[in-house]
């Protein structure tokens, strides 16, 4: 009964109470899953278990920010060249890259995994089609598609997120949109985005795994006008944490690139993650994300078009537009 | 990572995709 054990107990009476409370929630959330992907079998459609206030506050806590720039920190050290190969093998076997693409296969060549991450395909890799007017822009998995509807736009399916919210207000476009539009003219925001009588807003979201190549392109034939960068949370967004955190795009860091197209509007959002907090545009040497501090929904609003440039920064489909970077 | 498009298109435009497929850059996402 010496007082460091009564001290030890006291400080581990809690633990089972707390292991008891955590192992209950889990093993509850988890049979309300198994449930969920019964009635699918069965063909009942299920409402997608998006997470409450509680939980996302909860996630917002960890400090995703922090990890992805240490995480960033720690792929910038040079690898030994003899601890390349396997480090980087270990990679390739853990998310399925596919080195006969990389425009270099060489692994030794890579100083850190920060490059490796980078690392550019085969001219022949990847033909662009020349048939559609709209190209994927990365390589990855087609998480959701359509056609936006009240001004709501599908993360997954069945989990939605504010349009406005996502672009932000809609102050980019005074350059874009002829004078006679003016706001009070469209119903919503979504119809401030439709320039021509018959069109309608699309979507399409694109969610790149840690093994895909990280670079993106650019989808179609257009002008970029403005840039427009939103500082904010890292928290991961593959396919289970979209389908459970709602606006999860709203949260996190990103970059919209809005201009025209042929057809009116056009954007392009880069979404970071945790684990890949930086965002990079070829052709915009101002923009610097993932930095230590920033206020909470705050936005940096950035324009190219200027007084010898009036239409801003024309893309060919298929050119290189920004990459990923760890970190 | 996610990269979201969101554009203007005449009501004829289709996706010709499925939620949930592998694509790769330069693929077609869709046309009039």
């Amino acid at each position: 009964f010496s007082p460091v054990s009564l001290g030890l107990q006291a400080r581990l009476r809690p633990l089972p109470l707390i292991l008891a409370t955590g192992g209950g929630y889990v093993g509850y959330d988890q049979y309300g899953r198994y449930r969920d992907r019964e009635l699918e079998k069965l063909g009942i459609e299920v409402e997608p278990r998006v997470a409450n206030e509680a939980q996302v506050g909860l996630y917002k806590t960890i400090p995703t920010r922090l990890l992805s720039r240490a995480w960033g920190r720690l792929n910038q050290v040079e690898l030994p060249t003899w601890l390349r190969k396997p480090v980087y093998s270990l990679y390739i076997w853990t998310f399925g890259v596919n080195m006969q693409e990389a425009a270099v296969e060489d692994l030794h060549h890579y100083r850190n995994l920060g490059e490796f991450f980078r690392r550019k395909l085969k001219p022949q890799a990847r033909p662009v089609c020349d048939s559609h007017c709209v190209i994927s822009p990365a390589d990855g998995k087609i998480l959701h598609f359509g056609r936006v509807r009240n001004c709501e736009v599908e993360q997954v399916k069945g989990v939605t997120y504010s349009l406005e919210t996502f672009l932000g207000p809609h102050t980019w476009a005074e350059s874009l949109v002829d004078a006679t539009r003016n706001e009070d003219d469209a119903s919503s925001f979504q119809d401030l985005l439709v320039t021509k009588e018959g069109n309608e807003l699309f979507h399409c979201v694109v969610y790149l795994a840690p093994g895909d190549y990280h670079c993106f392109h650019s989808p179609t034939d257009w002008t970029v006008a403005h840039r427009r960068h939103f500082p904010g949370s890292l928290m991961s967004v593959n396919p289970g944490v979209a389908r459970w955190i709602k606006e999860l795009f709203c949260h996190n860091e990103r970059v919209v690139l809005s201009g025209e197209w042929t057809h009116g509007f056009f954007s392009l959002t880069a979404v970071g993650a945790t684990n890949v907090g930086s965002i990079r545009i070829y052709f915009d040497k101002e923009l610097r994300t993932n930095a230590p501090r920033y206020s909470k929904g705050s936005y940096n609003d950035f324009s190219y078009i200027s007084n010898n440039n009036r239409e801003g920064v024309a893309m060919r489909k298929g050119e290189h537009l920004g990459e990923f970077n760890l970190g | 990572s996610t990269i979201v498009l969101l554009f203007e298109a005449p009501r004829d435009f289709a996706f010709n995709l499925k939620a949930g497929q592998k694509i790769r850059y330069g693929e077609p996402l869709g046309s009039m």
